[in-house]
């Protein structure tokens, strides 16, 4: 899948999915 | 609230019961930011809206890599317009709740 989690070592995690194409502004 | 070229929406239906929410962020111009972002994907994470600031976050977003550290402000400054944005909502729709 395209999910990647990356845990922060305070505990948090944070999980890293591709941004909808329409969301992103014209770059 | 400013566009600050982070994106910072809800992940999940605010029901205003739960202390912590799940966020979703990304960069929407990095044109906007100081440091060049690792990627461009959003990144979810849980906030706890009582006990914790923006600013820890963006520090450990910062410490994991997602962003240069010359971002913390711009960075910490997207969550914090959201959050404010999410306790504004929660006041006005559960008074009594809050």
């Amino acid at each position: 899948s395209s999910f990647t989690q990356v845990v922060h070592s305070a505990g948090r995690r944070f999980i890293v999915s591709p941004v909808p194409e329409s969301r992103l502004k014209d770059q | 609230a400013e566009d600050t070229g982070v994106r910072v929406e809800l992940a999940e239906e605010d029901h205003g019961r739960k202390s912590s929410i799940a966020l979703r962020l990304w960069v929407e111009d990095p044109k906007k930011l100081k440091g060049k972002p690792k990627d461009n994907g959003a990144i979810e994470f849980t906030f706890d809206l009582e006990k914790e600031t923006p600013d820890d976050v963006a520090q450990e977003m910062i410490d994991s890599g997602f962003f240069h550290e010359n971002d913390l402000k711009i960075v910490a400054k997207s969550i914090r317009d959201r959050v404010a944005l999410i306790l504004w909502r929660r006041e006005r729709i559960w008074p009594r709740m809050q």
